[in-house]
């Protein structure tokens, strides 16, 4: 896999947190599937950008970070 | 508008909320006022009302916490989740929650987050909505500042309440009953086109209202309950303000909108009257085999209801008023005085109006009706002053 940078990480870990707390993201903690987690991730962030009228990407671009980034209500936006 | 799954819901319209804390970054009374003000934005939409209680489990109960607070979802420290509130249910079901590490004001400048809009927000969640994806709603879930002057919920947002509680009843409670014809008052001027009146439970502004009328009133073991259509005002020897409280945090089984009450204190006993019916309460419990129907005190059948009542713990004697006359009701013997119904400005002195509510306080009779209230001893039945009817509030 591709070495990421430091910032790179933390966007990512927090971009992570983001997707556990509103978008029902749930980790694979088996390293075993770590790339189906990235596909996972992707399609967090996909729903995250649509509902946010956002360009869906499936990226961790910078919009998608700033709107992560924004003080919100603590209840997630969509629930299983 | 979402709403969260199987679209959970309150299930009676008179909802009630306690303020378990408070933030050190307002004044108690500016937290207040942005909870009921919040409260308000989404009554004025729908047949809900809200009621403030000051002890004991209410629906809803708000608190300001920080990182861990007893529930699964810990807050973050400054910035981040301002606040969250958990769909309408018992216990949790309701309460909402805010984040103490964020800067509270009641202003909508960039330092701080305003309490009012935050609130209202998550109030939307504890009546059972869910985000919005809708920019600009109050629901949407990323916190906007917005001038909050006179903010109105925006369409979105009455769309999704509506969807679960429907639109507010068409025009205010009128009153419970036919209040006779009283002197003409000049409305007071509105600053603003007159909106759907808030049917939140009445505040300390309201309770100094000088055209405040009540439909019934009683003691109960030492306090003063004041009755109007759904709610009550209690004034007691425990604690020093008002309280306002709805009929059914106490009652939950008796229907709003009394006639007359009155209490037995040897017996400790309210009695209820609402139309031709009535029931005997003890404390929070209402007595078996009630209610009853009126005629088994003695009414005659064209008797459908009573305007007022009265007890004389000296005397035993219970007095019933009905439009222009009143009865005498033997407690001792359980049956009506003979020689009764009589007019009531034959014994009664300058009491020349039907009385709505009537009240045996401090050795003296208080018999009100409409705004006014009359002071008269018990002994000699005569008239000794009269005053507003809310002069108990100490406005």
């Amino acid at each position: 896999l591709p070495v990421v940078p430091e910032k790179e990480t933390e966007d990512i870990q927090f971009a992570q947190k983001y997707l556990e707390n509103f978008y029902d993201f749930k980790e694979e903690k088996s390293s075993l599937f770590k790339s189906k987690n990235f596909n996972l991730m992707a399609e967090k962030i996909r729903e995250m950008q649509s509902f946010f009228g956002l360009e869906v990407t499936g990226e961790l671009n910078s919009q998608t970070l700033d709107v992560m980034k924004q003080p919100r209500c603590g209840i997630p936006d969509v629930r299983s | 508008y979402s709403t969260f799954p199987r679209s959970p819901k309150w299930r009676r319209e008179d909802v009630t909320y306690r303020i378990l804390n408070y933030t050190p970054d307002m004044l108690q009374a500016d937290v207040e006022e942005a909870i009921a003000k919040a409260f308000q934005l989404w009554s004025s939409v729908t047949p809900l009302r809200f009621t403030r209680l000051h002890s004991g489990e209410a629906d809803i109960m708000i608190s300001f916490a920080s990182q861990f607070h007893g529930d699964f979802y810990s807050f973050d420290g400054p910035g981040g989740t301002l606040a969250h509130a958990y769909p309408p249910g018992n216990g949790i079901g309701g309460d909402a929650h805010f984040d103490e590490d964020e800067n509270w004001t009641k202003f909508t400048t960039a330092n701080g987050y305003n309490l009012f809009l935050v609130a209202a927000h998550e109030l939307g969640h504890s009546l059972g909505l869910g985000h919005s994806n809708v920019f600009g709603a109050l629901m949407y879930p990323i916190y906007m500042a917005r001038d909050t002057r006179d903010y109105r919920l925006p369409q979105d947002d009455i769309d999704g309440i509506q969807s679960l509680y429907g639109p507010p009843r068409e025009s205010p409670a009128l009153p419970t009953k036919a209040l006779p014809p009283q002197e003409p008052t000049e409305v007071p001027p509105t600053e603003a086109p007159t909106e759907v009146p808030p049917s939140i439970p009445p505040t300390r502004a309201e309770d100094c209202d000088p055209h405040l009328a009540f439909d019934a009133i009683t003691t109960l073991r030492g306090e003063i309950l004041f009755f109007k259509d759904s709610y009550v005002w209690r004034k007691s020897p425990y604690f020093a303000d008002i309280e306002h409280d709805t009929i059914s945090s106490f009652w939950p089984s008796l229907a709003a909108g009394f006639d007359a009450t009155y209490e037995i204190d040897k017996k400790d006993q309210v009695i209820f009257f609402k139309g031709d019916q009535y029931w005997a309460v003890n404390g929070y419990n209402i007595q078996p085999g009630f209610p009853k129907p009126i005629q088994n005190l003695g009414f005659p059948r064209s008797v459908r209801k009573i305007d007022a009542a009265v007890h004389d713990q000296n005397t035993k004697k219970t007095y019933f008023f009905v439009g222009h006359k009143y009865w005498s009701f033997n407690e001792n013997t359980q049956s009506m005085e003979g020689g009764y119904p009589r007019k009531i400005a034959a014994d009664f002195h300058g009491i020349d109006q039907t009385v709505d509510a009537a009240l045996h306080k401090n050795g003296h009779f208080y018999f009100f009706h409409g705004s006014k209230q009359y002071e008269v001893d018990v002994k000699t039945k005569k008239l000794i002053r009269t005053m507003k009817s809310n002069s108990w509030f100490d406005c």
